[in-house]
């Protein structure tokens, strides 16, 4: 299994149009390996991007440098995932 | 048993096809169980038929979970087959529907993505095709339509979660339901669910052109969405894909409307703003029971103003 332990999802709200395109920007650096859930698209709606734990301190510098505001909205995707999985095997025994 | 069948969890792919043959035999004056092709890893994809006679009726397309990771999406097309078919007979509205309408649910649009995020990578979204010559696999199966193919909003890298593939209808999934809707000919909608962020749009994402049926498209859609949130008070927004989130060439309600499907819409399930494509099992059915009421309002709307 592929493993996301201490990845993060974050979460912008964008303000500004400068905003979009500095996020924009951020998706295009290939080599941080971000997976945008939402994409930078105007300032009505949020940007969510999956954040591997190795690029977790460049990214979160990059918004800090552009005071990009953003909240963490997964402090750790993989908890999440076993809380999904275990509770998957709970409901397969049940219906058993 | 369909009631024994928890439909507030997650299931794996075979649990899902078992399930559909419970359905089947259950309900079977009403539903019928299609095999339209084969997956790129050779797993049967199967669509569920709700007819109550005739043959190529007008007819409604609902397909689920071509973005394998959206599991609210699949789980939603799970729960929505199980109400069409119980509501048949008791529900007029529905029933009246069906008397003169047949519909068609691929509830697992992606199969090989969907067991992919179930035994390798719980947030693999593509199919799994092989591409010559990289390392990377998998097509965005919603870029891959014969829609403004390869334009703004696909990318050519196969290693891009939005890769629209070496040509249209490359992917074999897509293949398999351009050829059903095409030998039928008879579909008078294509709806088609993801997940999430609570959209729903109509055609273009190629372009942000207005489609010659904006304003009756905009206006079933905003009818649709205030019954959905009548329920739980889900905010939704509605739009063209283009105007409400950005162009996206080669997709799926795009390829339809320009084959004449004139109501196409997308839908994007909720998003509780803390779990995203992790949406915890217990929204699955307040999900699906709100959806449902979006859904019956388009196909209503299908029904009463035919063309």
């Amino acid at each position: 299994d592929r493993i996301f332990t201490g990845d993060q999802v974050i979460r912008i709200d964008v303000q500004s149009k400068e905003q979009v395109q500095l996020l924009r920007a951020l998706e295009t650096e290939e080599e941080l390996e971000l997976d945008f859930w939402l994409h930078p698209v105007s300032t009505e709606r949020p940007v969510d991007i999956r954040v591997p734990r190795s690029s977790l301190s460049s990214v979160k510098g990059y918004l800090h440098d552009h005071n990009i505001p953003f909240t963490v909205m997964i402090d750790d995707l993989q908890e999440l995932l076993n809380q999904e999985r275990a509770e998957m095997e709970v409901n397969q025994m049940m219906e058993r | 048993n369909t009631k024994s069948f928890n439909f507030g969890a997650y299931h794996r792919l075979e649990t899902i096809y078992s399930w559909m043959d419970t359905l089947v035999a259950q309900h079977s004056n009403l539903v019928t169980k299609l095999e339209i092709g084969r997956s790129y890893e050779n797993r049967p994809m199967y669509v569920l038929k709700f007819s109550t006679g005739g043959n190529k009726r007008p007819a409604i397309w609902i397909d689920t979970g071509i973005h394998s990771r959206e599991w609210v999406s699949q789980a939603t097309g799970v729960w929505t087959a199980n109400k069409i078919a119980t509501d048949y007979g008791r529900d007029a509205s529905l029933t009246s529907l069906l008397n003169t309408m047949d519909i068609y649910m691929l509830i697992l649009a992606n199969p090989d993505g969907y067991v992919h995020t179930h035994t390798h990578d719980r947030m693999w979204r593509k199919t799994r095709s092989q591409i010559p010559g990289s390392v990377c696999r998998g097509v965005d199966p919603n870029r891959n339509w014969d829609a403004g193919f390869g334009g703004p909003g696909a990318s050519s890298s196969p290693c891009s979660e939005s890769y629209h593939g070496p040509s249209a209808h490359s992917e074999v999934e897509v293949k398999n339901v351009v050829n059903l809707i095409k030998s039928h000919g008879n579909f008078k909608a294509f709806i088609s669910v993801h997940a999430y962020s609570q959209l729903l749009m109509y055609p273009y994402g190629y372009s942000c052109w207005n489609v010659p049926h904006q304003p009756e498209l905009d206006s079933v859609g905003r009818a649709a969405v205030k019954k959905l949130t009548s329920l739980y008070g889900t905010q939704y927004k509605v739009g063209s894909i283009c105007n409400i989130i950005y162009p996206a060439s080669g997709g799926s309600i795009d390829w339809s409307y320009d084959t004449g499907i004139k109501y196409s819409f997308a839908f994007e399930l909720r998003d509780t703003g803390r779990y995203g494509f992790i949406l915890p099992a217990n929204q699955i059915i307040p999900t699906a029971s709100e959806t449902w009421l979006a859904l019956k309002h388009i196909m209503e709307y299908v029904r009463d103003d035919p063309y």
